[in-house]
Formats: structure tokens, sequence, C-alpha cells
């Protein structure tokens, strides 16, 4: 699966959330103001106001924010998965999100949707989100399995 | 399962996983 196709996949999952601004594009995500909306819905006591306060919403082409956001975003997740989920990533390339930013790259962006894929699949209420991806097109189920399956191979608890 | 109907085995290698994460234990559940 190259990256283009797993962001792709991971843009129809994001689509099923119900947030602000739905995005249209994978590029519309490389903000982290989607993403941002998204960890909030999986686990709102954890990405709280405060937290959610910090992420500037009104981003623009400004690339210094949207970099300033993604590491928001990414420390949250990183932060998530210690303390709440008791799970460390191991030999798992981090995204870059300064690639993300300057450059929306896909293979980085591929990488830091597989996270919050995986904060979904795995927070208190993963039942909701697993259902919804099991009602999703085969295509895009495979797609979310891979990418699941992957960031599992790189867990220890 | 229907032999020679690869969609049947996609699907019910799709709902395997997805339930075995269902019942996966987590840190959260």
């Amino acid at each position: 699966m190259t990256s283009h196709e797993l962001c792709e996949s991971l843009l129809t999952w994001v689509q099923t959330f119900n947030l602000d601004c739905s995005p249209e594009s994978v590029a519309e995500l490389t903000d982290g103001v989607a993403l941002s909306q998204i960890l909030r819905q999986i686990a709102p006591t954890f990405f709280n106001t405060g937290w959610y306060s910090r992420i500037k919403k009104e981003v623009g082409d400004n690339w210094r924010i949207r970099v300033s956001n993604l590491k928001k975003v990414l420390e949250g997740i990183l932060d998530f998965y210690n303390d709440v989920l008791g799970q460390q990533i191991c030999d798992f390339k981090l995204p870059d999100v300064t690639k993300i930013a300057e450059r929306r790259d896909l293979d980085e962006l591929g990488r830091l949707l597989q996270l919050v894929l995986g904060c979904a699949v795995n927070c208190e209420h993963k039942e909701e989100y697993i259902n919804v991806i099991m009602g999703m097109e085969e295509s895009v189920q495979h797609a979310v399995m891979n990418a699941i399956q992957e960031l599992m191979s790189k867990e220890i608890p | 399962m229907e032999p020679g109907k690869p969609g049947a085995t996609n699907e019910g290698v799709l709902a395997n996983f997805f339930n075995s994460l269902l019942s996966k234990k987590t840190g959260a559940g």
C-alpha cells in the first residue's frame, strides 16, 4: 500500500467523524485542526479543553502554525499512548511534522494518521469506532486493518 | 463461505480481525 492510498483511506475514515469542517482532501489534514478535534472526541478527558485551546484554528497558509499544531497533536498522541493506554511504540518511525506542514508529505502524514487511528481503536469507547470501520467499504477496511496491524507490531506494553 | 468467492474470504478476514480487536484488552479497556 502506498502512502497515498493509506492517506486516502484514512481520510475516508476521518470523514466519519463529526467535525467543524469535514476535510475534503488529504491536504486539509495538514494543519492539525481536524486531527485535534478527532482526538478530542476519542478521549475528551485527556484531550481536554486546555489542550484543545492551544491548537490554533485559523491557520491559513502559515506553515509555522501548522508545525506548531502538529507538534501538539503528536505530543498529545504519544502522551496518550504512554499515560492512558500504557503502551510504548517502538521501532515505529515517528512522523516528521515539519515535512507534513512544509510540503504536505504523505509518507509522514500517513504515519500520523496511523497513530490517531491507533488511539481510536484502543480507547475506552473503541467499540464505537471499530463498528464504524466495520461498516466501511471493504478496500478501506483493508487499508485500516493493515495500518493497525503495522502499528500493533510495534507496540510494547 | 462459498469456494472461489474471494469476497466472502475477504469479509471473513476483516471480520475476524476487527472482532479480535474488539475483544483485545487495552490499558483503557
